[in-house]
């Protein structure tokens, strides 16, 4: 769950990133799924 | 300095990013890959829909599979356009009854020496 | 890299046989990159379907309409 975590904090900034380059807002639950799908590749 | 979370980091995440109890979504997870082919003993453990979890669905929106969608910096795969051509064959046969355009079209170039 | 090459390490090593298999700092490197490449093709698709929807923000229905292609992508 602890590599869970740093996976998703990780994500996490790498989405805002992308979302503030393009002005637009993700929800929590997109970014957790995007976690999801990144940890499981 | 190893790869756990900062106690820093640790109180962002808790903050942004942790989904909470109180969240109507509290937690995301992936289908299981199941090979039908290949009855392994945990392919009996179907996932019962528990409330506050969402399992991603890979099948939900199939019927706008059937055309490519916009890429970034990944062009789409051979497999992938494949996958999309085999969707937009499946929408052109959706409504057909009883005869099957693909059969038609094929059948005549079917030589029986071949396949005997 | 916002991926640290421990993180990508220990995640290597969820799925070695062999605890003590090595992994050289260039692979490492490597992975981050594709992790990284994975994640923001990841949100970037979603953020075009959720603009093709004109909708403000991005929600999990928006990755859920472009995760068949991006996993046969990846």
């Amino acid at each position: 769950q602890r590599l869970k975590a740093a996976v998703h904090y990780t994500v996490g900034c790498l989405c805002e990133e992308v979302a503030s380059d393009k002005e637009v807002q993700l929800s929590k639950q997109t970014i957790a799924a995007i976690s999801e799908v990144t940890f499981r590749q | 300095k190893d790869w756990f979370l900062s106690e820093e980091e640790f109180k962002l995440w808790n903050r942004l990013y942790r989904l909470r109890d109180s969240d109507e979504i509290k937690e995301i997870t992936l289908p299981q890959v199941q090979f039908l082919s290949f009855q392994n003993e945990d392919n009996g453990l179907t996932q019962e829909p528990t409330t506050g979890i969402h399992q991603l669905s890979l099948s939900e929106w199939r019927l706008w599979q059937d055309h490519p969608f916009p890429t970034y910096q990944v062009d789409h795969s051979d497999r992938c356009h494949h996958f999309i051509s085999i969707m937009q064959m499946i929408e052109g046969m959706r409504h057909e009854e009883g005869e099957c355009s693909y059969e038609l079209e094929i059948k005549p170039y079917l030589q029986m020496e071949d396949v005997s | 890299s916002c991926w640290s090459q421990e993180l990508v390490s220990k995640l290597l090593h969820l799925h070695f046989k062999d605890d003590k298999t090595k992994v050289s700092g260039d692979a490492l490197l490597l992975i981050a990159q594709l992790l990284k490449v994975f994640v923001v093709e990841a949100t970037v698709r979603s953020i075009r379907q959720a603009q093709a929807e004109d909708l403000p923000c991005v929600d999990v229905e928006q990755l859920e309409k472009v995760l068949p292609q991006l996993l046969l992508d990846f």
